[in-house]
C-alpha cells in the first residue's frame, strides 16, 4: 500500500483563535493513526506537513482508499491531490 | 522595469510613485512572494537608507544553501522555502538547486523586482531596454517564500507558504503561477484555498491568469483573487530583415548578432534529413535539418507551441545544423522578443508568407538579417498579448475573469546570475503582469492602510482605462482585434487614479461565505471552512452574480434579470453622481436609482442594475455602467449572454 499512495492535502478549514499548533499536529497524527490500524508509526512515515497558522489541514502520503477515508472524516473539508502548478 | 512604469504614467522618481501623492509609508508595506526565490545581492534589493523593519513583522529568514539570516537586509525582511511536497514527488532531487530561499531559476527575482524592486540607474539587457530600472512600490519591503522549482510548484508547498505568510503578517501576496485550465473546484485547488484564508486575513492576493491564449482559459478564478492579464506597453525590440528584393521586414528579437552579408534563404522544409518529412522540418525540429543543405543559410522555420524555450531551442536546432540565421514564423506569439542565439526574428503567419512567396518565385533568393534594437512608440499600445488567458470564467461564469490587464510583453527585471550569468533579463508572460498589479496594490495600501482587499481591487478596476495611449479601443494580438471584458477584465490599470476612485465597491468576509452558498456549499461544509456559525440561511443574496464585485456577468440571460450592487462613498462627504450605462448589443440595461446623492464619507448606497433581452446577441456581448460626476467616473464591465 505504501508503493500505491500518493501525497494529498487534507484540508479543514479556518483555525479557531485558540488552536495550540502542537494540539492540531496531535491531532494529524491521530487522524492519521486511525486509517493506518491505529500505528502512531506509520501515522507519523505518512505525515508531510500540517498547517497551523492561517488554516488547518495536513498534507500526507495515503492511497485512494485511505484519502476516501479521510474525506468522511469529521472536520475535513476536502482531501484532493498534491498537484504540481506551473510558473506563468 | 525600465518602461512599464513610466508607460502606465508613474514618475520616474523613486521617493514619488503617484505624481500628486505622498506614498512615503510605503516601507511599511510587506510584499509576500509564493515564487522561486530571490536573489538578494541584486541592487534592485538594496536596503539603503531603509528604515528598520515594521514592528509586529513575525517573518523570519530561514538559513540553507548559500543563505543565511544575515542574508536579508532591512528590504528583503522574510525569506522561507518549502520542499516537503516537490520531494514527494519529484525523482530528480539532484537536480534541486539552492536548497534555500535563494533564487537558481530567475523568475521569483524578476516578479519581485517588478513590483518592489530599488531604483537601479543605468540598466540594459545587452545594450537593450536601457534606462533606470525600478518597480512600482520601490520602497516597499520583500518576503519571500520559495515553493517553485525549475520544475514547478506543488500544492503542499504552496499551501505552506500562504499558511507562514499569513502568520508572518504580510500585506499582499503576488503569485505568477497557477494551475492548467480548467482549474478544479475552489476548495480543491491550493492557491484558492490559501487565498481564502489570506483575503479573510486582510491580505491582498494578486494572481496571475495564465498563457493559454484561448477563451475560457483563465485560471486563478476565485473572486477573492485580484486575477491580471497581460497586455504591452509601447515598446518593442525589433530586427531588420533584408531580403534580396530590396525589401525590408521587421520582426521581434533579442539577438544581437548581425550577418556580415546577404545570404542565401530557404525553407526550413528544403533541409529535411533522415527520417523526417519536409514538413516536420519545416518546424526545425531537433535532428531534423541536413547539416548539408542547411550550412551557411538562412532557414525559414514554423513554430507551432507556446513557450519561449521551444522557440530559442530552434535557433539551437538551426546553430547546430550550420544555419547563418533563422527566420521563425509564428502568428501566435509574433511581439514575444526571444534572445536567438543567432541572427534571427519572429515574424506573423503574413509576413512569413511574404518571405516565403519571395523565397518561391526567386531563383537564388537572399536575405540578410541584423541586430535587435528597442524601439518605442512605433504601435499603438497597449495591446493584450496573445499568450494572455482569456474569460470566461470557467468554474463561476457569473464572476468575471480576469480582473484588469498591465504590462507583461517584453519586461526587463532582475534575474538570478545563476540562471545565466546576467543580472536582468527580458520575459514574458502574465507572470510579469501580475506584479505590476502587486506594486500598485502595495501603494494603495501605503495611502489606504485601512482599505479592505476588495476595497483595494475596485480601486484598480473601476479605475482602469479600455483605451489605449490612442485613445482607441485596446485591441487583442496577433490579429488585432478589438478587445472585450474576457481579454482585459475591467481594463488597463490607471495608476494614477487609484488612489482617488471616489466609490468602491467593498466585499466583507462575509459576502464571501454567502457567495459559497450560492454555488452550492452547505451549511455543514461552510461551518467546516469557517469554523463559525454561519448559515447560509443568513446569506443576503442567493446568485453568485450578487457578490459586490466590481463588474457584473450574467451568463444566462432569459428575459429579463436585476443585479444588486452598494457603492460606498470614499471620496468627497457630499457628492452626486450620476449612472451612465453603455449596454451590451442587443440588451437594454436600467440602473435604480440613476442618479445617487452621498452626504457622508463612507456611506454606502444600494442599486440596481436591470438587463433586459431586447433582440439577443449571439454569445457574450459586453458594455459598461460608469457612475459619474465632475470629478470621478467609476467604471464596471457588463457582460451578458442571452439563453
Amino acid at each position: 500500500s505504501i508503493s500505491s499512495s500518493k501525497v494529498y492535502v487534507v484540508y479543514m478549514g479556518s483555525r479557531d483563535n485558540g488552536d495550540d499548533p502542537d494540539e492540531i499536529l496531535k491531532l494529524n497524527h491521530l487522524m492519521l493513526a486511525s486509517i493506518h490500524q491505529g500505528s502512531i508509526e506509520k501515522a507519523q512515515d505518512s505525515h508531510l506537513y500540517s498547517y497551523v497558522h492561517g488554516f488547518r489541514g495536513f498534507a500526507a502520503k495515503l492511497t485512494h482508499d485511505q484519502a476516501s477515508q479521510m474525506a468522511k472524516m469529521p472536520g475535513v473539508v476536502s482531501v484532493f491531490p498534491n498537484v504540481k502548478r506551473k510558473l506563468h | 522595469t525600465t518602461h512599464s512604469w513610466d508607460f502606465m504614467g508613474l514618475s520616474s522618481e523613486e521617493t514619488m510613485e503617484i505624481p500628486g501623492f505622498s506614498t512615503k509609508n510605503q516601507v511599511n508595506v510587506i510584499i509576500g512572494f509564493i515564487d522561486t526565490g530571490i536573489w538578494p545581492e541584486s541592487p534592485s534589493f538594496s536596503d539603503v537608507d531603509m528604515p528598520p523593519v515594521p514592528a509586529g513583522w513575525k517573518g523570519e529568514c530561514q538559513s540553507g544553501e548559500a543563505f543565511n539570516v544575515s542574508t536579508c537586509n532591512r528590504k528583503v525582511i522574510g525569506a522561507r522555502y518549502y520542499l516537503s511536497g516537490y520531494e514527494a514527488e519529484e525523482d530528480s532531487l539532484e537536480m534541486v538547486s539552492y536548497r534555500s530561499p535563494r533564487d537558481s531559476n530567475g523568475h521569483g527575482s524578476h516578479t519581485a523586482s517588478t513590483a518592489a524592486g530599488r531604483y537601479v540607474a543605468d540598466m540594459n539587457y545587452k545594450g537593450l531596454a536601457a534606462g533606470g530600472a525600478r518597480g512600482g512600490s520601490p520602497m516597499s519591503r520583500i518576503a519571500v517564500y520559495k515553493t517553485c522549482w525549475d520544475s514547478g510548484c506543488y500544492d503542499v508547498d504552496l499551501l505552506a507558504a500562504f499558511d507562514d505568510a499569513i502568520r508572518d503578517g504580510v500585506h499582499v501576496l503576488s503569485l505568477s503561477l497557477g494551475p492548467e485550465a480548467p482549474q478544479g473546484e475552489y476548495f480543491t485547488d491550493a492557491i484558492s484555498v490559501g487565498s481564502f484564508h489570506a483575503a479573510s486575513h486582510g491580505v491582498v492576493v494578486v494572481s496571475s491568469a495564465g498563457n493559454e491564449g484561448q477563451q475560457g482559459s483563465a485560471t486563478n478564478l476565485a473572486p477573492w483573487l485580484l486575477t491580471v492579464a497581460a497586455s504591452s506597453t509601447d515598446r518593442d525590440f525589433t530586427s531588420d530583415i533584408m531580403l534580396g528584393n530590396g525589401a525590408k521586414i521587421v520582426g521581434e528579437s533579442l539577438s544581437l548578432m548581425d550577418m556580415e552579408t546577404s545570404t542565401r534563404i530557404i525553407s526550413a522544409s528544403e533541409a529535411f534529413a533522415g527520417y523526417f518529412t519536409p514538413y516536420q522540418s519545416s518546424f526545425c525540429l531537433e535532428s531534423s535539418l541536413n547539416r548539408t543543405k542547411a550550412r551557411g543559410r538562412v532557414l525559414i522555420c514554423r513554430h507551432a507551441e507556446s513557450s519561449t524555450e521551444s522557440k530559442l531551442q530552434k535557433s539551437v536546432v538551426v546553430k547546430e545544423a550550420g544555419g547563418a540565421g533563422m527566420i521563425l514564423v509564428d502568428e501566435a506569439d509574433k511581439d514575444v522578443a526571444i534572445p536567438f542565439v543567432i541572427p534571427a526574428a519572429m515574424v506573423g503567419r503574413r509576413t512569413g508568407n511574404l518571405i516565403l512567396s519571395y523565397v518561391n518565385r526567386t531563383r537564388k533568393p537572399t536575405s540578410r538579417i541584423f541586430s535587435a534594437k528597442t524601439v518605442i512608440g512605433s504601435r499603438q499600445a497597449p495591446r493584450i498579448a496573445s499568450f494572455s488567458s482569456k474569460g470566461p470564467n470557467g468554474l463561476t461564469p457569473q464572476i468575471l475573469k480576469p480582473d484588469v490587464t498591465a504590462p507583461g510583453l517584453n519586461i526587463l527585471a532582475a534575474w538570478s546570475p545563476a540562471a545565466s550569468k546576467k543580472d536582468f533579463n527580458i520575459l514574458s508572460g502574465t507572470s510579469m503582469a501580475a506584479p505590476h498589479i502587486t506594486g500598485i496594490v502595495a501603494l494603495i495600501k501605503s495611502v489606504h492602510p485601512s482599505w479592505s482587499p476588495s476595497a483595494i481591487k475596485s480601486a484598480i478596476m473601476t479605475t482602469a482605462t479600455v483605451r489605449n495611449k490612442h485613445r482607441q479601443p485596446i485591441t487583442v494580438d496577433p490579429e488585432g482585434r478589438r478587445g472585450n471584458a474576457f481579454d482585459y477584465g475591467a481594463g488597463f490599470v490607471s495608476p494614477t487614479r487609484v488612489l482617488e476612485p471616489g466609490l468602491i465597491y467593498d466585499a466583507s468576509p462575509a459576502d464571501y461565505k454567502a457567495f459559497l452558498c450560492s454555488i452550492g456549499y452547505n451549511e455543514k461544509s461552510l461551518r467546516l471552512i469557517t469554523r463559525d456559525n454561519s448559515t447560509c440561511q443568513e446569506q443576503t443574496f442567493a446568485a453568485p452574480s450578487d457578490l459586490n464585485y466590481p463588474s457584473i456577468a450574467v451568463p444566462s440571460l432569459n428575459n429579463t434579470y436585476t443585479v444588486t450592487r452598494t457603492l460606498t462613498n470614499v471620496g468627497y462627504a457630499k457628492n452626486i453622481y450620476r449612472a451612465v450605462v453603455y449596454p451590451p448589443r442587443g440588451i437594454n440595461v436600467t440602473v435604480e436609482p440613476s442618479r445617487i446623492v452621498f452626504d457622508r464619507y463612507g456611506q454606502k448606497i444600494s442599486f440596481r442594475v436591470n438587463f433586459q433581452v431586447a433582440a439577443p446577441p449571439q454569445g457574450y456581448a459586453f458594455g459598461f455602467l460608469t457612475w459619474r460626476n465632475r470629478k470621478s467616473r467609476v467604471t464596471m464591465p457588463l457582460v451578458a449572454q442571452v439563453t
